[in-house]
């Protein structure tokens, strides 16, 4: 039997919304330490990791792992089917091949629920080493979002240069060039707003703006985005879900042909 | 010009 309990829709609806337009479908494999889903985009260039802790939920309950094969296009249209402060319970029968989403209004007085089938899903898991990065940076999740959809504009790539002084996100196409320096915040009255950077050594590196854009539809899970890079590896892009866990992206670099 | 990598070519399958 597996059983968790949210106390709003709301953190499941933004989870959603997160990985949604870069996975098609993506298998939840549960355990009791939490749930956890690893899956690459369709062309294989970015990777999500989301974690979610079993000490988060208001309920949680999984007497055997199981992995569940969702296709999220089907899981967004239940999720749409709750309000924001209901409950939501997902529950499956072991060996089951449909999992129940149950929502709750707040007065117990509505009470639904949605049966989806699961699939069976061919998942490559990648493993991925633990490393030190060249230069972590943590900035306001919305004025990250906001350089990526600004620079989009003008070229598919952005590079991300980051030293001591700060860190320095540029593109460059046929209307012109654009360029955003953030330095570090020496104060700020909301720790939210902070940008801060930890350097090794510094790191200059090229990314397509649309997966760092669909990255970022993660912003509401999270006032802060944490970007984790070294020359030549993957980026991360980390969102802290408070008190639950996290959703981290790894995006392969481009290189010079 | 830039060449898009794969996220598969950093890490390995388990």
């Amino acid at each position: 039997m597996f059983e968790a309990r949210l106390i709003s829709a709301t953190i499941l609806k933004k989870i959603l919304d997160a990985i949604k337009d870069l996975l098609n479908e993506g298998t939840f494999d549960c355990s009791d330490s939490g749930i956890q889903l690893q899956a690459m985009d369709n062309s294989h260039v970015s990777l999500v990791s989301l974690t979610l802790r079993s000490d988060g939920f208001d309920k949680f309950r999984c007497d055997r792992n199981i992995s569940m094969g969702m296709n999220l296009g089907s899981m967004a249209k239940i999720l749409k089917c709750a309000n924001n402060d209901d409950t939501v319970t997902i529950k499956a029968q072991d060996n089951a091949d449909t999992v129940t989403f149950m929502f709750e209004s707040p007065n117990h007085e509505k009470v639904s629920d949605y049966e989806m089938k699961l699939m069976n899903l061919d998942q490559e898991h990648l493993g991925i080493p633990e490393t030190d990065y060249s230069c972590v940076v943590r900035m306001p999740s919305m004025e990250f979002a906001r350089i990526c959809r600004d620079l989009a504009q003008f070229s598919e790539s952005m590079l991300i240069c980051c030293t001591k002084e700060g860190v320095k996100f540029s593109a460059s196409g046929d209307v012109g060039s654009a360029n955003v320096k953030l330095a570090q915040t020496s104060s700020v009255d909301k720790e939210e707003e902070a940008v801060s950077i930890e350097m090794q050594e510094p790191v200059t590196l090229t990314f397509a703006c649309r997966y760092l854009n669909a990255f970022t539809k993660a912003s509401p899970l999270s006032g802060q985005v944490q970007l984790s890079m070294s020359a030549d590896v993957p980026l991360v892009v980390e969102y802290r879900i408070q008190d639950l866990g996290h959703i981290r992206y790894y995006l392969a670099p481009k290189i010079e042909d | 010009s830039e060449k898009q990598t794969t996220i598969g070519s950093y890490f390995s399958k388990v």
